[in-house]
């Protein structure tokens, strides 16, 4: 992998400039700290690059032992997913993270940025097997710990305009189609006229009744 | 509802500044006024909910308001891709309608894969809707494997025809939107073979049903596959075709072509083909973060009509929202739901700069958005399908009701998983371009 680094370097393209990239070899996530998205989103390049080069030194070394390259590419295929996930993960947090830095209405900037630090640190959570297992000291339990601190405050922060934020996605109830989730929130009255529409309540009595029901109950 | 108009109340910020960031400010009048046009106009409304419906009866009423649809279409006096499926979803909801492949593959590949006079030929009349057509790849056998598809389209140069054939049972096209019963013509794709040789996958425009009597043409067994998981209102179906001739002009021949005595010429990439599954998977990132977006609407502001139990002993009933299991039911997928919807706008800008490129012959940035556009599909779709599922757990039993429309959105949304490419069979995509650098 460090020789393809050096032979791919002018081929890196837009969205894998990060593998060629030199990186911290521990993460700076820390709750003595202010928590900067960059090194959030660093955290998920380490993921990716890991993942990435570690299979593919896997099937560089099981070509080395005789295996076709498809082969290879087969007893490595679930961990060439993994590397996928990874590595359009980090495209989702990286636009995520620009398009926050980018917003110029401050209040909006705020509630955003509540939300991005929410989603980084929850998907860095879910992902906590795959840093922790890279079994290089990038990463340690007490960070995780402390990335789940920040989602449960997130949330807490977040709270109070959980409603304007989803009423911002300007969702029309029409397109929506559910009682649930109707604007105005008149949700009981509205379930009980929906369910009287249902086809089965156009009489009082049933044909099923009438035909099948009733004579047994009667016999 | 008080408690709504009370949570409404808290806001930090003003919400359609937010709105105008996801929609942009043109988009969002746009849109105000789209759903105003429909809130007035009953032609477009559903006489009764479609959820009551027998399938028969949801392609009928889809098929009466898309007409309407296409009658009122000048009135929102625009021909925006955005403001038009806005239009679209207003009026047909997510459970299909018969001019769902007609507009998102049939109509943009007439655009991107035809040369200058297939393109005059066809275009105004896909436009017009004096042809409905779709785009039958998916077979019985073979789907997201576009190589080992098993349909054949061989040159006879002696007609200046392609013979299209399915020669096995697992060649029947199977799945295609709008196949069964509605499309007269589909772009079918087979296997090209000029002079015994085989140049993989191409396109093909194949008339199925007679432009006037709608009956099946000789050669052609067409029909519905049947009810499905989800997006029930449409007609996928299936196309069997037994040595149907067609003209050599009806290939696709933008990129790669077939001379009138058989020789074929190579595209100058040959992912170009790709591009039409490029633009789909760029336009389902998008769709996929609405349907999540929805999703938690519905559970978020459900969440604080429902009032369940006691925190503080005594002191009444709390919106399940104040909850920390509730918030962390539905909080991260809200913000997931943010995060994709950025995700697929930025996938289409770079989109954009594709069709640029390609435009000036440049193919660069083909492999890495063929790449990307895959990780993201299956990415998004799968994390779409799981939040949708939170959400509609998090209305407790009313979740489970169709009143809730969440049963039907995931049905929709999670077809996602697999149509338009197998998510593993993406990711190995994906992971192949990125062993490649």
């Amino acid at each position: 992998a460090k020789m393809a680094i050096a032979m791919n370097m002018q081929s890196a393209s837009v969205t894998t400039k990060y593998l060629f990239r030199d990186r911290p070899t521990k993460s700076s996530i820390n709750q003595y700290s202010a928590l900067d998205h960059s090194v959030l989103i660093e955290a998920f390049e380490h993921i990716a690059c890991r993942l990435i080069f570690t299979v593919y030194n896997r099937i560089e070394n099981l070509k080395k032992c005789g295996r076709t390259r498809e082969e290879a590419c087969n007893e490595c295929s679930v961990d060439l997913c993994k590397a996928s996930r990874a590595h359009t993960r980090l495209f989702i947090a990286q636009t995520l993270s620009n398009t926050i830095a980018e917003i110029t209405d401050r209040n909006v900037a705020a509630v955003m940025n509540d939300v991005a630090t929410l989603y980084l640190a929850h998907e860095l959570v879910e992902c906590a097997a795959g840093l922790l297992e890279l079994s290089d000291d990038y990463f340690s339990g007490q960070q995780v710990a402390y990335l789940r601190s920040v989602v449960y405050k997130a949330m807490n922060t977040i709270r109070p305009n959980a409603v304007p934020l989803v009423d911002a996605f300007d969702i029309n109830d029409r397109e929506m189609n559910s009682v649930l989730g109707r604007r105005d929130g008149n949700v009981y009255e509205n379930l009980l006229q929906w369910a009287q529409l249902s086809p089965l309540n156009k009489t009082d009595v049933i044909t099923a009744y009438i035909k099948h029901l009733g004579p047994y109950m009667k016999q | 509802n008080p408690d709504l108009s009370q949570e409404r109340r808290k806001a930090t910020f003003r919400v359609d500044s937010l709105s105008e960031l996801l929609y942009g400010v043109e988009h969002l009048k746009s849109r105000r006024m789209i759903a105003k046009l429909v809130d007035t106009t009953p032609e477009l409304h559903d006489t009764f909910p479609t959820t009551f419906m027998s399938r028969e009866e949801k392609v009928e009423n889809a098929a009466r308001k898309i007409v309407a649809l296409m009658k009122y279409l000048p009135s929102i006096n625009s021909f925006k891709f955005e403001d038009i499926f806005y239009y679209q979803s207003l009026v047909m909801h997510v459970d299909g309608h018969p001019l769902s492949l007609h507009g998102v593959m049939f109509v943009p590949l007439l655009m991107q894969q035809t040369d200058e006079e297939q393109r005059q030929k066809w275009l105004p009349r896909a436009i017009k809707g004096e042809i409905i057509g779709t785009y039958a790849q998916t077979e019985l056998g073979h789907g997201t494997n576009v190589r080992q598809l098993e349909t054949t389209a061989t040159y006879d140069a002696d007609n200046e025809q392609f013979i299209v054939n399915s020669p096995t049972v697992t060649s029947t096209k199977w799945w295609p939107g709008n196949l069964g019963k509605v499309s007269n013509y589909a772009i079918v794709v087979a296997q090209l073979y000029v002079k015994g040789n085989c140049y993989g996958p191409h396109q093909f425009i194949v008339q199925l049903r007679d432009e006037n009597t709608h009956l099946p043409l000789p050669g052609i067994t067409i029909g519905d596959i049947g009810p499905k998981f989800g997006i029930n209102t449409n007609d996928n179906g299936f196309l069997r075709l037994n040595n149907v001739r067609i003209p050599r002009k009806q290939m696709l021949m933008r990129y790669s072509k077939v001379t009138q005595n058989g020789q074929y010429i190579r595209p100058i990439h040959e992912k170009l083909g790709y591009g039409g599954m490029v633009f789909v998977r760029s336009v389902m990132v998008s769709q996929q973060a609405l349907f999540l977006a929805i999703a938690c609407t519905v559970g978020i502001r459900y969440s604080c009509v429902r009032r369940q139990g006691e925190i503080t002993p005594g002191s009444g009933e709390v919106k399940v929202l104040e909850y920390q299991t509730q918030q962390y039911r539905l909080f991260p997928q809200l913000a997931r739901a943010y995060a994709c919807w950025f995700a697929g706008k930025r996938i289409m800008t770079l989109y954009a700069e594709l069709l640029d490129g390609l435009n000036e012959n440049k193919t660069d940035l083909l492999p890495q958005l063929h790449a990307l556009s895959s990780g993201l599909k299956a990415v998004v779709t799968h994390q779409v399908a799981l939040g949708i599922e939170q959400c509609r757990m998090a209305c407790g039993g009313h979740g489970y009701s169709n009143a809730s429309a969440l049963p039907e959105l995931y049905g929709t949304a999670v077809g996602g998983c697999t149509y338009e490419g197998d998510n593993i069979v993406l990711l190995l995509q994906t992971a192949r371009f990125l062993m490649k650098m």
